[in-house]
C-alpha cells in the first residue's frame, strides 16, 4: 500500500458515497446513468469472487463488500425507491456496443485462460468503458449538477492515482500488470474532457453544461 | 504448482 493507492481508494469511496447520499438526501437519481450503475455492479461482482477463493488483508475484503453493496444499493434506489426520478429517457447508450468487444477481448487477452482470471479481465476491460453511458448523457442533456459532476470528478481521479500507484510499484517491487495498466489509461483518458471542464468551470461556481 | 499470482487491487 502506497500514497497514491491509498488516496485512490479513498477518492472510489468517496465518490460512491456522495452519489449514493446525492439520490438518497434529494429522493432522486435524475442526472445519473442507471446503465452506467449496472456496468459499475456487473464490474464489481466480476472482479471480487475472489472473496471466495483468497483472504489478502481485512482492508481489502472491507472495501470489496462495500464497493458491491453500495453499486448494487445505488441500482435499486434509482430502478426500485426512487423510480420515477430516472432519467431513462437520456440514459440511451447501448451497453452491449460495450459488453460484446470487453467479453471478447477478455477471452483474447488475459493473462491465463482460466475462469476466474477471465472474469477479472472482463472486469478490468469493463471498468475503463463504463462510464461512457454516463458521459453520453451528460453530453444529451448539456449538463450536469455540481454533485454529479464531484461524483464523476472523484471517479475519475481515483483511476489516474493508481497509475501513479502502478508507477511507484513499478520502481519499488517490480510489479508491472500490462492489462490493468493499459485499461487503467483508457479510463483515465475517457474523464480528460470531463477534468477540463471541471477544473475550468465547476470550481469555479458555474454550472457544467 | 507455479505460485498464483494474488491480486492485491481493488
Amino acid at each position: 500500500m502506497n500514497i497514491f493507492r491509498l488516496i485512490g481508494d479513498l477518492s472510489h469511496l468517496f465518490a460512491i458515497l456522495i452519489l449514493l447520499l446525492k439520490i438518497w438526501k434529494t429522493r432522486s437519481c435524475a442526472g445519473i446513468s442507471g446503465r452506467s450503475q449496472i456496468l459499475f455492479a456487473l464490474v464489481f461482482a466480476t472482479r471480487y469472487l475472489d472473496l471466495f477463493t483468497h483472504f489478502i488483508s481485512l482492508y481489502n475484503t472491507l472495501m470489496k463488500i462495500f464497493y458491491l453493496c453500495s453499486s448494487f444499493g445505488t441500482i435499486y434506489l434509482m430502478y426500485v425507491k426512487f423510480k420515477a426520478t430516472y432519467d431513462r429517457n437520456h440514459d440511451t447508450f447501448r451497453v452491449e456496443f460495450l459488453l460484446i468487444p470487453v467479453a471478447i477481448l477478455s477471452l483474447i487477452f488475459n493473462h491465463e485462460f482460466d475462469v476466474l482470471e477471465i472474469l477479472w479481465t472482463f472486469s478490468i476491460y469493463l471498468e475503463s468503458v463504463a462510464i461512457l453511458p454516463q458521459l453520453f448523457m451528460v453530453s444529451k442533456t448539456g449538463e450536469a449538477e455540481s454533485i454529479t459532476s464531484h461524483y464523476l470528478f472523484a471517479l475519475g481521479a481515483y483511476r489516474g492515482l493508481y497509475i501513479l500507484n502502478w508507477i511507484y510499484r513499478y520502481y519499488t517491487e517490480g510489479f508491472f500488470d500490462l492489462i490493468a495498466v493499459i485499461a487503467g489509461i483508457v479510463q483515465t483518458v475517457l474523464y480528460c474532457d470531463f477534468f477540463y471542464l471541471y477544473i475550468t468551470k465547476v470550481l469555479k461556481g458555474k454550472r457544467l453544461t | 504448482d507455479e505460485a498464483e499470482e494474488v491480486k492485491d487491487e481493488l
